[in-house]
């Protein structure tokens, strides 16, 4: 199960631009 | 061509679309103790993407949960302090509901995007740490 922390950075990291 | 940090003063979107800027204006926030304001955007943006098929139901709750928990409960954090007292109470109804919007944070995130680009972008720009960079 994952932490709501884990949750939350798997979010931010999902909508940062990938590296170019 | 272009160079990347002249992009990054057209605009605060062209800035969030770059690795390195986001880098550097994630630092200048540090400075000014508002780094939850880029990471709730990232979030709310993050939230909109996840995928509306059933598996992901269960874990939408939780992540609006979490979000909620983080950024907007705490009333003395940056974000919560920003955001106005009726987008908060929108997003706390929407939390009791079983269904989950995908668009229950925009009118947040968009408040808080217009006070980055009213004041911390404009502010960034004229930072030592752009100037620097640049």
């Amino acid at each position: 199960i994952d932490s709501e922390d884990d949750l939350l950075q798997e979010c931010i990291s999902s909508a940062m631009p990938k590296k170019k | 061509p272009t160079p990347p940090f002249l992009k990054w003063a057209e605009s605060l979107h062209s800035l969030l679309d770059d690795q390195d800027g986001i880098h550097l204006f994630r630092m200048f926030l540090k400075q000014e103790d508002c780094t939850d304001m880029l990471d709730f955007w990232f979030a709310c943006s993050g939230f909109r993407k996840l995928e509306a098929n059933e598996s992901n139901e269960e874990k939408k709750g939780k992540l609006a949960k979490a979000i909620y928990k983080k950024f907007i409960l705490d009333t003395n954090g940056i974000v919560s302090r920003q955001i106005k007292p009726a987008t908060k109470s929108f997003i706390r109804d929407s939390l009791m509901k079983l269904t989950i919007d995908p668009a229950m944070f925009d009118q947040a995130q968009t408040e808080i995007q217009t006070i980055m680009e009213d004041n911390t972008y404009p502010l960034f720009l004229k930072s030592d740490i752009y100037l620097e960079y640049t």
